[in-house]
């Protein structure tokens, strides 16, 4: 729907949602919570680069669930609490770009780069 | 800013691009025109030059609004959420959400919560059609995510490192980018109130 103008689209649209509304409700889960929606949260976490692939994705608030937290709140210049705070429910629930943050485990974004501008610290194992 | 993985880029002997828009997506001239000032954006700043075409099938790029499943393996997914992709060189894909309230003009703070602006989004997407990946600067333009009913389509510096690192800079000189006709930059606001433009 492309709109020429501003007051062309129509004010019902003031009340659209999105699926990542549904994150709200992940407020305040901490490490070993088991909470309805955090399998999606993971397959979110999964689709921009966070999370490996998995079959089925639980609802446990697992180790790996924190620690693709903490990642992408160094990319997103928040707090790495690896927790669901305010900010971090906020800035997932933010429209954004389809391309992963994190492409073959390879990013230049702030958690790639600790230390300023050079080449990713990341190990590889030829096979 | 950062990169693709192995740093792909359009070759040397194509600096010269060209884009259409796909058929089915009949788009109005004042559209067209948001993409247009969208690519002089990195225009300005690089030795690439893009000049729209009308077969699709040969452009370099190709640009089309699409909803829901569109058989590149990254379905959208309605209102929000995702809002476009564009893939790496030289692949040239360039992907909208169709189901997107996107608006070509006018003043965003008093839009609807779902409007997105449209040369707002095109400009992020014509970074990674050129190379770059996202970036953790939340100025630039490369940042990942994008708030409804903002405007932001000046380049940072750190957009501008990131391209030049890629391609160099314009041979011309870093010329100025296009100002939009209908809803002014916060630089050409501050331009305006300093009595400079």
């Amino acid at each position: 729907h492309i709109f020429p103008n501003v007051s062309s689209i129509p004010s019902w649209l003031n009340k659209t949602t999105c699926a990542w509304d549904q994150f709200k409700k992940l407020k305040g889960c901490r490490p070993g919570d088991r909470f309805n929606g955090l399998s999606n949260l993971k397959t979110y976490l999964n689709r921009f680069g966070y999370i490996p692939s998995s079959p089925n994705f639980t609802d446990l608030f697992d180790p790996l669930l924190q620690s693709a937290l903490k990642t992408y709140q160094t990319n997103f210049n928040l707090n790495a609490t690896g927790l669901l705070d305010d900010q971090t429910l906020a800035q997932i629930q933010l429209p954004r770009c389809g391309i992963p943050d994190i492409i073959n485990n390879s990013t230049s974004m702030n958690s790639g780069q600790p230390t300023g501008r050079q080449s990713p610290h990341f190990h590889s194992v030829s096979h | 800013y950062s990169f693709f993985p192995g740093r792909p880029i359009w070759p040397a002997h194509r600096r010269d691009l060209t884009y259409a828009f796909a058929p089915e997506n009949p788009l109005s001239n004042e559209v067209k025109a948001v993409f247009a000032r969208a690519f002089a954006r990195w225009a300005a700043v690089t030795p690439l030059t893009f000049s729209a075409v009308e077969s699709f099938r040969s452009a370099d790029i190709r640009i089309g609004f699409y909803a829901g499943d569109h058989g590149d393996g990254e379905p959208f997914d309605g209102v929000l959420g995702t809002l476009a992709h564009a893939f790496s060189p030289p692949s040239g894909h360039f992907h909208l959400d169709g189901d997107e309230s996107w608006v070509v003009s006018g003043d965003l703070r008093s839009a609807p919560l779902a409007a997105i602006d449209l040369e707002s989004v095109a400009v992020h997407e014509i970074g990674h059609l050129l190379g770059l990946g996202h970036s953790s600067v939340e100025e630039s333009i490369m940042f990942p995510t994008i708030t409804s009913r903002t405007r932001k389509v000046d380049l940072a510096a750190d957009d501008i490192n990131g391209i030049q690192e890629l391609y160099g800079g314009n041979p011309n000189g870093n010329l100025s980018p296009p100002s939009s006709s209908t809803t002014p930059s916060v630089q050409e606001r501050e331009m305006s109130r300093n009595g400079a433009a």
